[in-house]
């Protein structure tokens, strides 16, 4: 199952320096299409794995969130994102990104479970 | 693998090959486990998938994938956080031990995962909100999310009917055996080594001597130790942290096998 390989190319296609497009570019629907095509060239090996499937669902709500056509060149482009180095700086998150935070205010404390794996 | 279920639950299984743990809207964790001798039915976790899914302006999708002596401390993009969005820094993960320990905070779903490699294995601990857990899409199709429902019975292991039946001869010294397990432990050997790290005979002291004399390789001393220290900084009731009682039945097919 060669799906990791289609993450990393896509993932590779929409990050670097020297396409300076956004998501809403036309090269973001062709690296989606490109991405889209190299899934259904492992999907025969890749039945019932999780990453696959979870892939292939990404691929079809990216698409439509982009108004992208199926057809189209898969000519791999290469866009641009910030490094996560900046990203980090922004330490304003808005509240629904902080469970804990939006969860105190108007109910009681969340009851937490733990669930783990180890050994043989 | 021993699993803790979300409800406590404590279950040795086989579970060999890819198996979801989690399932919800909002995190997918897939381990594949691998017998940890020739022809064992005992397994132990060799990869881990985790996917985080997109959530509003929050985080986009993350993956993140561990493997045998290979413990990243990044997502597979490369990146430390969720990406772009505004609310980037509310996934992190953080290395706390070079190729031994990471953890991943996700605060926007207040859910912390630890993973560590001990010896050649994986092991992985969550907290999560009992609201994320039971935030699935379509309840009937979760059968095999093993931290919410278990192993399927037939997956599990009991640990006297296994010794009595699985063969010495997989446990002899062969090409597959474990490098560092110089030596077949007896019940006695095995019980004085778990007594070094668990104290307390609950069921990690008996995870830890099942895994003793299953492979004999010392690492999964330390397994049972660490999931031990993960339950004491993850799990909220601390009357809970000790188990006793193995469980072996699923609630639903427990009526069905009467």
């Amino acid at each position: 199952c060669k799906i990791l390989k289609c993450n990393s190319e896509f993932w590779t296609a929409t990050s670097g320096t020297h396409y300076p497009g956004s998501e809403d570019t036309p090269e973001f629907c062709t690296a989606l299409r490109a991405y889209s095509h190299c899934t259904r060239r492992t999907a025969r090996t890749c039945r019932g794995d999780l990453a696959y499937h979870s892939a292939v669902h990404g691929i079809e709500d990216l698409m439509s969130q982009h108004n992208c056509s199926k057809d189209g060149p898969t000519s791999q482009p290469r866009l641009r994102t910030l490094p996560p180095g900046d990203s980090q700086e922004r330490s304003d998150s808005p509240e629904i990104c902080h469970y804990e935070k939006s969860f105190h205010k108007h109910s009681a404390p969340p009851n937490y479970t733990h669930c783990g794996l180890f050994g043989d | 693998p021993h699993l803790r279920t979300f409800t406590d639950r404590f279950q040795t299984c086989q579970v060999r090959g890819a198996w979801p743990l989690i399932d919800n809207n909002y995190l997918n964790v897939q381990v594949t486990n691998t017998p940890v001798l020739p022809g064992s039915s005992a397994t132990a976790t060799s990869k881990l998938t985790i996917i985080f899914k997109n959530f509003q302006e929050c985080v986009e999708q993350k993956v993140y994938q561990a493997e045998m002596d290979e413990l990243p401390a990044a997502f597979a993009d490369g990146s430390k956080n969720g990406g772009d969005k505004h609310g980037a820094n509310s996934l992190k993960i953080t290395e706390k031990v070079s190729g031994q320990h990471i953890e991943i905070q996700a605060k926007y779903i207040g859910t912390t995962i630890i993973v560590r490699q001990v010896g050649r294995y994986l092991t992985f601990a969550v907290r999560m909100p009992e609201e994320v857990v039971n935030a699935v899409e379509d309840r009937d199709n979760q059968g095999l999310y093993l931290c919410l429902r278990g192993c399927p019975l037939n997956e599990q292991i009991d640990f006297q009917a296994f010794h009595a039946t699985e063969s010495w001869s997989t446990r002899r010294k062969g090409p597959g055996t474990p490098v560092s397990s110089p030596q077949v432990f007896t019940y006695e050997t095995a019980t004085a080594r778990c007594k070094e790290k668990l104290p307390v005979e609950d069921l990690y002291f008996q995870a830890c001597v099942f895994d003793l004399l299953t492979t004999g390789d010392v690492n999964f001393t330390l397994a049972a130790y660490y999931a031990f220290e993960d339950v004491k900084m993850l799990h909220s009731n601390k009357d809970k942290l000790h188990l006793y009682e193995r469980t072996r039945d699923l609630p639903g097919s427990a009526a069905a096998s009467g």
